[in-house]
C-alpha cells in the first residue's frame, strides 16, 4: 500500500476504526486524474473480497456513496464531524470509492478537458484500475475483485465489467462479478415502465391512465409490450405522457423516495441521477416543439375542420 | 446538478474543509467539491441506450446482481425487472420474499448468474435509505448466501 496515501488523521473522526484508509489518485486516460479513497475491510482485508464502488451522474461524486450510502464514516449535519455507519460495506469487503470522470469531485484532468463520454469513461476507469493493481495496492491482485455502482453506473459498470474481461489475456484482475443498484440499464424500458409505476402507485388517476392506454398502447390491454410511451409520435399520446411524466417529476414528489420528505438544499432543478430523466425532458421538449409547430401549421393553414 | 429533494450542504462542508483536502492528499490546483459537475454532466456524450449487449456478454461469464429500492421512480425496479426478464435467462428460483431483522426485506428472483433483487421500502440510494437490508443482500450476494 502507498503509504504517501494513507490517511493518518482524518478531521471530525472522533471514534476508533479497525482498518487502514487511503486517498490518492489513479492514472487514467490521457493524463486523466481520477481521485480514489480506499477503505480496507475491517474484518480480513487480505481475504475479504474487494469491492469498486461507483455513483452516477454521468457527472457525481462517488464521495456520495462513502460519506453518505455505505462507507464506514458518515457526514453528521453540521458538515464537520463523522459519524460511525455500523452497516458499512467495508464490514464484509475492502471498498474502493472512485470518482470518475475527470472533474468530478476531485478527479482533474491536467488540461481542464472535462468533455468524455461512455466509452472513454470506461477506458479510464479501466486504465485506473490497472493503476490500482498493479503500482498501488497490488496485494490486492488475487481477491475476489467485483465492480459495484449505482444509478447512472448502470452504465459505468456493465461497460467496465466487459473491458476488464475482455482484457484479462494483457492484465488479470480476479473479476467474480458486478452489482448495479437503482441503475440505468435501458432508456427505452425506464421510460416506458415508470407510467406504469405511477399509475400502479395512485400518482393519477383512471381519466388520464385511459387516454393513455388509448392514445399509446395497441389492443384494449395495456402491457409493456403494447404500449410505447417512450418514443411514440403519436400527438395526444405525447400530451398525455407529458402530463404523467409532469406529477412523476415536475410537481413536488421527491422522485429518488415517493415517500419520503423532499426537503430543500443543495438541490437544484436537474437531478445528478438525470440520465433517465433528461432523456424524457429532453424527447418532450422535441415532442412539444414538435407539437406547437404542427398547432402553429394548422392555425396557418386555417384548416380548422383538422381533427 | 446537485439532485432535487436531497441536501448534500454537510458533505460540501467537509469535503471543502482545508484540512480535510490535506487529510486525504488533494492538491491545493483541484477544484472545490462539488457534489455534481454540470459541465460533465452537460457535455457527457450518452453512447448506449441499453445496456443489452453488454448483460448477455456478461452473464455468460460471470455472477452479478441488480437490484432496485422499490420506490424509486428515477430508475423504477420496474424497468428494471423488464429489463432483467427481456435476458431470457434459465430461470433458477422462482420469485419470493427475502427477509432481513424480522421482516420483508423485499423480493428475489434468480437467474443463471443474475440475481434481481428488490428492497422494500428503499428508494434509489438504497444503502442509505436500508442499511441493514443493503448489507443483508451485499453479503448474500458476494458469498453466495441464501438472500
Amino acid at each position: 500500500a502507498p503509504a504517501e496515501d494513507a490517511i493518518t488523521d482524518l478531521p471530525g473522526l472522533n471514534h476508533t476504526i479497525g482498518f487502514r484508509h487511503f486517498s490518492g489518485y489513479l492514472n487514467g486516460a490521457q493524463g486523466k486524474q481520477l481521485h480514489y479513497w480506499f477503505v480496507e475491510s475491517s474484518r480480513d482485508p487480505a481475504n475479504d473480497p474487494l469491492v469498486l464502488w461507483m455513483n452516477g451522474g454521468p457527472g457525481c461524486s462517488s464521495m456520495e456513496g462513502l460519506l453518505a450510502e455505505l462507507g464506514p464514516y458518515q457526514v453528521n449535519v453540521d458538515g464537520k464531524t463523522l459519524r460511525e455507519n455500523p452497516y458499512a460495506w467495508n464490514t464484509v469487503a475492502n471498498v474502493l470509492f472512485l470518482e470518475a470522470p475527470a472533474c468530478v469531485g476531485f478527479s482533474y484532468d491536467p488540461n481542464d478537458d472535462c468533455r468524455t463520454g461512455d466509452d472513454e469513461t470506461s477506458l479510464s476507469n479501466y486504465l485506473a484500475l490497472q493503476d490500482f493493481f498493479l503500482h498501488k495496492f497490488p496485494e490486492y491482485r488475487k481477491n475476489e475483485f467485483y465492480i459495484t455502482g449505482e444509478s447512472y453506473a448502470g452504465i459505468y459498470v456493465p461497460t467496465l465489467a466487459v473491458r476488464v474481461l475482455k482484457g484479462q489475456k494483457d492484465f488479470t484482475i480476479n473479476l467474480q462479478g458486478y452489482a448495479i443498484g437503482n441503475g440505468l440499464s435501458s432508456y427505452e424500458l425506464n421510460d416506458d415502465s415508470i407510467i406504469f409505476f405511477a399509475y400502479f402507485h395512485g400518482l393519477f388517476g383512471d381519466e388520464l391512465w385511459n387516454r393513455l392506454v388509448s392514445h399509446c398502447c395497441t389492443g384494449s390491454r395495456a402491457s409493456k409490450e403494447n404500449c410505447n410511451f417512450y418514443n411514440s409520435y403519436w400527438p395526444l399520446c405525447i400530451k398525455s405522457v407529458k402530463e404523467a411524466s409532469d406529477i412523476v417529476y415536475n410537481e413536488g414528489l421527491n422522485m429518488y423516495n415517493l415517500y419520503d420528505d423532499c426537503p430543500t438544499g443543495t438541490g437544484g432543478n436537474f437531478t445528478r441521477y438525470e440520465a433517465d430523466l433528461s432523456n424524457i425532458l429532453r424527447k418532450h421538449k422535441h415532442h412539444s416543439d414538435l407539437l406547437q409547430k404542427t398547432k402553429e401549421r394548422i392555425v396557418q393553414l386555417g384548416e380548422a375542420n383538422l381533427t | 446538478l446537485d439532485p432535487p429533494c436531497t441536501n448534500g450542504t454537510n458533505l460540501l462542508d467537509y469535503l471543502n474543509m482545508p484540512e480535510v483536502r490535506k487529510a486525504i492528499h488533494i492538491p491545493d490546483h483541484v477544484q472545490k467539491f462539488e457534489l455534481c459537475n454540470d459541465e460533465v454532466n452537460m457535455n457527457f456524450k450518452r453512447e448506449y441506450d441499453t445496456m443489452k449487449p453488454q448483460y448477455q456478454y456478461l452473464t455468460s461469464k460471470i455472477r452479478g446482481l441488480v437490484y432496485n429500492g422499490d420506490i424509486d421512480m428515477a430508475c423504477n425496479f420496474l424497468g428494471d425487472e423488464w429489463f432483467v426478464e427481456s435476458l431470457d435467462l434459465r430461470v433458477l428460483e422462482k420469485r419470493r420474499m427475502w427477509h432481513q431483522g424480522g421482516q420483508v426485506g423485499g423480493f428475489v428472483k434468480r437467474f443463471q448468474n443474475l440475481d434481481l433483487v428488490t428492497v422494500r421500502g428503499a428508494g434509489h440510494m438504497v444503502p442509505e435509505d436500508k442499511p441493514g437490508p443493503a448489507l443483508k443482500m451485499l453479503v448474500s450476494f458476494l458469498f453466495k448466501k441464501p438472500y
